[in-house]
């Protein structure tokens, strides 16, 4: 089950990225997570076929934020039919970049002593939110004013029963972090900011009306096609 | 004297966003 808490970044729930049947029995779960900076690929490699699997090894293709293996898939006895192996792979950032559609696809090749496969899976954007996203206010104003309308996108973030101040504790988990905070006509509106990996600053509206379960987000970026990657993450 | 700007400058964009 999901490992998601209120004061850490989120880790989503592992899902099957690489079913056995396409893979020669070799069956892949995983999910993504980030702690303290570091973020990991954190999997679950079962085999399900008649004989050991063994020399495994692991590559991702160039992808929009250079995601890239800090280590090789180190797998160390040979798996035995029936057998699972939890590895978390640390990853960096500094591989090669390609934008990819959609822009956090990330295609992965697994190779064992059976074969190579290939799978690909979407990463959540929060794995690239930096611990040093929080933006001075005086730049966050600058900055909102000096971004154009064009590029503000606006969301509906579905059944929220959190309070104000619950969201921004929560988020700050994942390192979006609360700029400012006012109450306009009973309308809790929290100003904030993100910063990814790449230097790319996100600003953020989130607005919240007493016994409305449905928030509006509205995200300004000087680089717009990673807003609905980052409502995503928000969500 | 600067926070207070800051605070008040944070307001009034809140504002602007109800009623624009």
């Amino acid at each position: 089950g999901g490992v998601g808490t209120l004061s850490g970044s989120y880790v989503a729930p592992k899902t099957v990225w690489l079913p056995a049947m396409k893979a020669k029995g070799l069956e892949i779960s995983g999910t993504f997570s980030r702690q303290v900076g570091s973020i990991s690929m954190d999997l679950v490699l079962t085999n399900k076929a008649l004989q050991v699997m063994s020399d495994f090894a692991i590559q991702f293709n160039r992808n929009s934020f250079g995601l890239a293996p800090a280590a090789p898939l180190q797998v160390h006895a040979p798996l035995a039919p029936n057998q699972s192996v939890e590895i978390s792979l640390p990853l960096n950032t500094v591989g090669s970049v390609m934008k990819m559609d959609p822009l956090n696809n990330l295609q992965v090749a697994v190779k064992n002593n059976i074969d190579v496969f290939y799978f690909s899976t979407l990463y959540p954007l929060h794995i690239l939110f930096v611990e040093d996203g929080k933006m001075e206010r005086q730049m966050f104003l600058a900055t909102w004013k000096d971004i154009p309308n064009e590029n503000e996108a606006q969301f509906q973030i579905k059944d929220c029963a959190l309070s104000a101040d619950a969201v921004s504790s929560k988020l700050q988990g994942s390192n979006i972090f609360t700029i400012a905070k006012r109450n306009v006509e009973g309308q809790d509106m929290l100003y904030q900011s993100l910063k990814l990996t790449n230097g790319i600053w996100v600003l953020a509206e989130l607005r919240i009306q007493p016994s409305n379960p449905s928030f509006t987000l509205s995200l300004k970026c000087r680089a717009p096609e990673v807003s609905q990657y980052v409502y995503q993450a928000y969500d | 004297e600067m926070d207070d700007g800051l605070d008040e400058a944070f307001s009034r964009l809140a504002q602007s966003r109800t009623n624009p």
